[in-house]
Parts: C-alpha cells; structure tokens; sequence
C-alpha cells in the first residue's frame, strides 16, 4: 500500500 | 496605492493558466520586492510559490505591504481577455475590496480595464526552509511534459531515480510498465537542451502523475524546468521566469507502508 504523504508534515506550519 | 506595470503581460496570464487548477483561492502578497504567492492545493499534497520580482515590472509602485485574496478561475477568466502583446498594469487602493487589471495594446489603441472583488482567504502559511537536495536534475521543460503525458496513460504514480548516469521515471499500471531513462547530455548545441544531473546521493522517490501532470502547465514559462529530489523532503518542481522570477511546486512523495 502506497500512502500519499500530507505537505504540512515537511514544512513549518505559520 | 498598489500599481504593477508588466510589460510582457502575456508572463501573467501563463502564470495563471499553470495554476488555476491546482489552487482555487489565493492571496497574492506585495511588497516592496515583488509580487508573490504561496498556496497550496485542497488535498495538502502540492504547493505552488510564485514570485516576481519588482525589478522585472516597468513600473512598481507598492507603497505598503498588501494581501490581495482572489479566486484563480475569476482572474483567469479575466486575464483571458488581455492580448499576448497586451502590456498588464495591476491596480489597487488601500484598503479596498476590487483589484483592476489594465490592458493597453502595443499600439496603444486598445485599453481596457477590469474590475475583479477581492476576497478574504485565511490561508495557512507554510515556511519552507532552505534545503540541500541530493539530486537536481535540470531538463527540456518540454521532455518533462511529454513524460509525465506519457507515462499517465499506463499508471497513477511515477517513480522518479536519479543516478549518475541518469534520471529515471518509471511507472507501472493494469497494462503493464514503462521505463524512460534521460542520460546527462551537456553536448547539445542549445544550453536549453541539456539534461544534467548534479548529485551528492542517488535518489528514488514516487510521485502522483495528476499533480507532475498539473505542474507541467507551467512549461509555457521556460525552456527549462529542474526537479530537486530528497528522499527526506517534498521535491520541487521550478521553472523560471523569464528575468523576473520563478513559479515552484513542491510535492510530497508517496510512501511504502
């Protein structure tokens, strides 16, 4: 199962 | 007082034809050194950062700091209506509520002007911290464009390596799979037509083709575009505007589980 991974998780959320 | 005077008006409307499907809503911030955007798309998968630079516009005039919410489709349509020639001039007021866009022909016999609302966007903001990628791969935008085409017809993802000896993409799909492999080659004639690859590590990531697909609408901007790979980051997908600035989009990769 391919799980599509959410942006915020990388970047510092403002 | 806010007044933008681009002289290549047609830079703005292939801006906005390459994201209006990926964002609906989005506040454009001014200031002093340009004009700029960051939104991401509903599903918080893809990110769009577009800057222009205020040295790049004929005129700039932004007297204070301004966040103008507009709808992608609406500007669009508007934009839509401005000649390739046309010579673009944004305008706004402190404080007010429209945003109006100027096109004046090359000749000067045609002006026209549109009124656009504004709107109020709580967007979530996101710093994006400044990273070194293991592998960056600088190609024809229009390579990258037919790939993505290509390779959406067989599959949903795409597995992106990049080696030394290339750059890989990869997918696989009901009817089978597909391999397309871009050597390095810096002995084109044309600066533009090289693919090369600067690499510190090896790098394997997968991607959804919907949004490589979407992302490739920019390529009208440039002749090049230039994917930045890590595997512990989104990559990003930049193409660079003329001598004003440049549009990226950052995309989280899938993941095994």
């Amino acid at each position: 199962c391919i799980e599509q991974i959410d942006l915020g998780s990388y970047f510092m959320r403002f | 007082m806010l007044e933008l005077r681009l002289v290549q008006g047609s830079l703005l409307k292939k801006v906005l034809e390459s994201i209006k499907d990926l964002v609906n809503d989005a506040n454009f911030d001014c200031s002093s050194s340009g004009f700029s955007l960051q939104a991401m798309d509903s599903s918080h998968v893809a990110l769009v950062a577009l800057l222009l630079r205020s040295e790049g516009f004929e005129h700039y005039r932004c007297d204070r700091n301004m966040s103008m919410g507009m709808n992608l489709g609406n500007m669009s349509k508007m934009l839509r209506c401005a000649g390739n020639d046309d010579i673009i001039t944004i305008k706004a007021d402190d404080g007010s509520d429209t945003v109006t866009f100027m096109f004046e022909s090359p000749t000067q016999d045609k002006i026209s002007d549109f009124e656009m609302k504004l709107m109020d966007i709580d967007s979530e903001h996101l710093g994006i911290p400044e990273a070194e990628y293991q592998s960056i791969v600088t190609m024809p935008s229009a390579e990258f464009a037919r790939i993505c085409k290509d390779l959406s017809g067989i599959g949903d993802t795409v597995v992106i390596s990049v080696t030394k000896e290339g750059v890989k993409f990869s997918t696989r799909g009901d009817i089978g799979t597909a391999n397309i492999v871009c050597r390095q080659n810096t002995t084109v004639d044309k600066p533009e037509e090289a693919t090369v690859i600067n690499m510190s590590e090896p790098v394997s990531l997968t991607f959804a083709l919907r949004y490589m697909n979407s992302f490739t609408k920019a390529t009208t901007l440039s002749n090049t575009v230039t994917i930045s790979l890590s595997s512990e980051l989104p990559v990003v997908v930049e193409y660079k505007i003329a001598e004003m600035g440049y549009i990226r989009f950052y995309l989280a990769p899938k993941i095994e589980e």
